[in-house]
């Protein structure tokens, strides 16, 4: 925590001694943790050269307090499309809202008059455009003026906060956003600060205003002067940091300048919060006036601080950061801040990651969740997509439900933070359910993106409800936004180490701040340490800072070269420029006792160590070897390579080898045959492999080899068995005879010649013809029909002997059987 | 019951070809050309004072016949938001 100064300032302004949430130092104060915003000024920052805007219904641009500040070029009346945006005075001052808001930024100081604004040197000006029909032209226009002359717009209204309303900005709002993002401060983006809703007693959750939960906008809620929920505050992931402001009846509520030139003591609401937030955010912008709309939301989340706000939701996210639903990262340091703006290095540019959407319907029953998940490598195979580091995470969704109240949605990140993206709201009867509506949380930020996200939607009726109309999600991506490196070195808001350069020169800088008021314009360089002096040079120092990355023993330059020791840890070798890096580079691995980067085994990405075997991801056009943890360019036998996730994957335990799939095996294991692309054991003689026990079964007695326990399954036969008509069968049944096969352990039964009963050796060789019949040489003829076709011809076949011969026995029967 | 929605007698309208052309489409329909939106390019603010300056039903009549020029890419009829201090 940031020291008190012991001496609190003097203003001459009557009201200074009422603004009690500028006192909190002071010990008859409630309000226990400052907001420091004193303590900036003391630094010098009073947010001098930065200009504010107020959005609202106008602004009494010749308040006393106003008029010192006020700045034409800043203002502007959509309402009345004139250049004047004096409020519309009437009996109820009806109007008041914008100057209200406009004082605690910018009120002028020791003016003898009302307050002192937070930023009270900064330029203030006014936009009416409440005060008429709101249309997302008048919108569009209000948020597009001068965005290269305005830095802050602040917002403290909203859609209705009834508790049963989901809206946001219209097309051209939205494209409003995004000019002044892209285009506004010079390319630097616009900041654009809204007060979260005001709609608690109505339970409203702040997830359904489409202002709060934009990207673009930070979202600031309040808290009551002794750090309790005020009464109107709504709760929602998207809530970036909190301010004191009103909130309990007993407890006091916000001075500031108000309409017909007077003061008040009555500011209340989140509306008091928007501005203070811009007044802070102007002291930081004086700091560093390169700050990127990013930089300033970095910069929130890294010095906002829980401090002693009560609520049990406050949870520490997987990036260690204390969140919570009620005050984001907690209550704004208005020193911090400016000490951070200080030395603030960009942070990387913003990546987004649109995940592909899941268009699977999804019936919600009632009184049950329902879970959806997705697993994304944040675009890692993008390189300008690839989110490594979460800043704001957003679910777009659409479902329909018959009472959208009813619904409570959720989504848990990789390390397991919970951000509630929708609450219960009892007086959402709507039947309309969401389209495209885009939840936004920043309680991941800092987080790891990769990883498996949860979606969550439960439907808790809070009445009877027709059971048979139930809740469809439709559809639901995930947008992941953030940086491909870490933004920034890990050191705590107020922990700062910056390291001093030493130069010679020839005179300190006069740092010293004598009176207050009159030499505070000179900003105070911040709690630094010097090096100690080099080649010799006097003992006068100009100190310039040293590379964030410089261990305490300083440096000889600027650069994270030019380090005489490294804070985490130092990158290259002797041959090679040495110097000091946060993280390792892809391909090293940070040895932390040595803090160095030393380089991974060859193929691997990133390691824990040197070794072969301590590789967990690797460079292109490797494998990562899950067993094993090496990198290999092909995968090894018992394993394929997974083209998606670049891992060797396990074979099936038979499969020797096998492609793209466990299952599909190309080459088996021994012992193992390939049957189709599956792998069965070989199962010993006389058994099978039954596939459904998974096991080897006994084959018929009859078979050597068998595809089944039955006698009609054998493969082969059993020794001694002869293959018969799809057994095996000891002997061959009448009329066939065994007949040895090439390529068979055993023997098959072969059918005879016609009207033989048993032949031998072959089927021409007949020894034993069927009754009626007569053996004639191999041959089986019927007696009745033996007779000579030809005497002469037969004469002929018995002189040359033909009878062997089974045409000639058929011509010259009689002959050949008589010549036996 | 929901709260219904309530149309004014201004448009946004999304024109190809620059102003001139904005203007061209505006005389030619009836309406009074307000200017580019902020700085949303091509993007313009029409009005029309001869149709109801606030209606529960989009607006109807021949002044109509703008969204069916080619020159017009987009257009709507601007609608009452309502918009809370908070």
């Amino acid at each position: 925590h940031t020291r008190n100064e012991p001496h609190s300032l003097y203003f001459n302004d009557p009201i200074w001694s009422n603004m009690w949430y500028m006192h909190c130092g002071d010990k008859s104060s409630r309000c226990r943790t400052e907001m420091n915003v004193p303590a900036a000024w003391k630094r010098g920052y009073t947010g001098k050269n930065v200009v504010v805007t107020i959005l609202d219904d106008g602004i009494e641009k010749n308040h006393p307090d106003l008029a010192p500040n006020y700045d034409p070029y800043a203002s502007y009346d959509v309402n009345g499309n004139d250049y004047d945006p004096s409020p519309r005075y009437d009996a109820s001052n009806e109007n008041k809202h914008g100057t209200r808001c406009a004082g605690e930024v910018a009120a002028s100081a020791n003016n003898s008059y009302c307050i002192v604004g937070i930023a009270y040197n900064a330029k203030i000006g006014g936009i009416r455009m409440l005060d008429g029909d709101v249309t997302d032209v008048v919108e569009a226009k209000s948020l597009g003026i001068r965005p290269d002359y305005i830095d802050i717009y602040s917002a403290s209204w909203g859609p209705d906060d009834d508790g049963r309303t989901v809206d946001g900005p219209g097309r051209l709002a939205k494209q409003a956003f995004e000019y002044g993002i892209q285009k506004g401060r010079g390319g630097l983006g616009s900041i654009f600060v809204w007060a979260s809703g005001n709609g608690g007693r109505e339970g409203d959750y702040c997830s359904c205003d489409g202002y709060t939960n934009s990207v673009y906008t930070i979202s600031v809620s309040s808290t009551t002067e002794n750090g309790y929920k005020p009464w109107y505050l709504e709760e929602c992931a998207s809530t970036l940091a909190t301010t004191y402001s009103s909130g309990a009846f007993y407890e006091r509520k916000i001075v500031t300048t108000d309409l017909r030139q007077r003061c008040t003591d009555g500011h209340t609401g989140t509306s008091v919060s928007a501005p203070m937030v811009a007044g802070i955010i102007a002291l930081a912008l004086e700091a560093n006036s390169q700050l990127t709309w990013r930089d300033v939301q970095h910069l929130l989340v890294k010095t906002s601080r829980p401090a002693h706000l009560k609520t049990n939701d406050w949870k520490i996210n997987g990036a260690g950061r204390k969140v919570s639903h009620l005050y984001g990262f907690g209550l704004v340091d208005a020193e911090g801040i400016v000490v951070e703006a200080k030395k603030w290095k960009a942070v990387p540019s913003q990546h987004t990651c649109i995940g592909t959407s899941d268009k699977r319907p999804r019936i919600i029953p009632i009184e049950q969740t329902v879970r959806t998940t997705t697993l994304t490598n944040a675009c890692a195979d993008h390189y300008d997509q690839h989110v490594v580091y979460l800043e704001h995470v957003v679910v777009r969704l659409s479902m329909s439900h018959p009472r959208r109240g009813d619904l409570q949605i959720h989504l848990i990140s990789p390390s397991g933070t919970k951000s509630q993206l929708l609450a219960r709201r009892s007086l959402d009867i709507s039947n309309e359910g969401f389209t495209n509506w885009e939840f936004m949380t920043v309680h991941c930020w800092g987080e790891k993106a990769e990883g498996e996200w949860t979606l969550e939607i439960h439907d808790m009726p809070s009445q009877a409800r027709n059971p048979e109309k139930q809740g469809k999600l439709k559809e639901w991506s995930l947008i992941l936004y953030g940086t491909a490196e870490h933004p920034y070195n890990t050191f705590s808001s107020h922990q700062s180490r910056s390291r001093m350069l030493e130069i010679s020169t020839s005179e300190l800088e006069p740092s010293k701040i004598a009176l207050f008021h009159s030499q505070m314009e000179a900003p105070e360089d911040e709690d630094d340490y010097t090096a100690p002096s080099i080649q010799g040079s006097s003992n006068i120092l100009q100190t310039s800072p040293c590379h964030p990355e410089c261990g305490d023993k300083g440096c000889d330059g600027p650069n994270a070269s030019q380090c005489l020791n490294c804070i985490h840890f130092s990158l290259g070798g002797v041959k090679t420029v040495r110097k000091c890096v946060n993280v390792c580079p892809p391909g090293y691995f940070g040895d932390a006792t040595a803090r160095r980067c030393r380089r991974c085994h060859r193929g691997c990405e990133t390691c824990t160590g040197r070794s072969q075997n301590q590789c967990l991801s690797c460079r292109r056009g490797f494998y990562h070897h899950q067993d094993t943890h090496s990198c290999v360019n092909m995968c090894p036998a018992g394993f394929y390579s997974n083209e998606s996730q670049k891992y060797c994957l396990k074979c099936h335990p038979s499969c020797k080898k096998c492609v793209g799939d466990p299952e599909k095996c190309t080459v088996c294991k021994d012992g193992f045959s390939l049957a189709g692309v599956r792998c069965i054991p070989d199962c010993e003689p006389g058994t099978y492999f039954n596939s459904a026990l998974i096991e080897c079964g006994k084959c018929h007695s009859t078979c050597h080899t068998c595809v089944g326990p039955s006698r009609e399954e054998c493969i082969h036969c059993a020794k001694n068995f002869h293959f018969h008509d799809w057994k095996c069968v000891p002997a061959c049944s009448e009329g066939f005879y065994p007949e040895e096969m090439p390529g068979l352990p055993h023997k098959v039964c072969r059918r005879c010649e016609e009207n033989c009963l048993s032949c031998e050796g072959s089927s021409k060789n007949c020894v034993k013809c069927k009754e009626g019949y007569t053996q004639l040489g191999g041959s089986c003829i019927t007696n009745h029909t033996c007779s000579n076709a030809d005497e002469m011809f037969c004469e002929m076949v018995k002189s040359n002997k033909l009878c062997e011969r089974k045409l000639f026995i058929q011509f010259c029967c009689r002959t050949c059987l008589l010549t036996g | 019951l929901p709260t219904r929605a309530l149309y004014t007698n201004h448009w946004a309208v999304q024109v190809i070809g620059g102003p001139p052309e904005a203007d061209r489409l505006a005389a030619a329909h009836g309406y009074i050309n307000l200017g580019q939106i902020g700085n949303l390019e091509n993007y313009y603010h029409f009005y029309h004072s001869k149709t109801f300056k606030r209606s529960t039903f989009t607006s109807r009549g021949i002044h109509n016949f703008l969204r069916m020029d080619p020159k017009v890419k987009w257009l709507q009829q601007q609608e009452v938001k309502r918009r809370v201090k908070r």
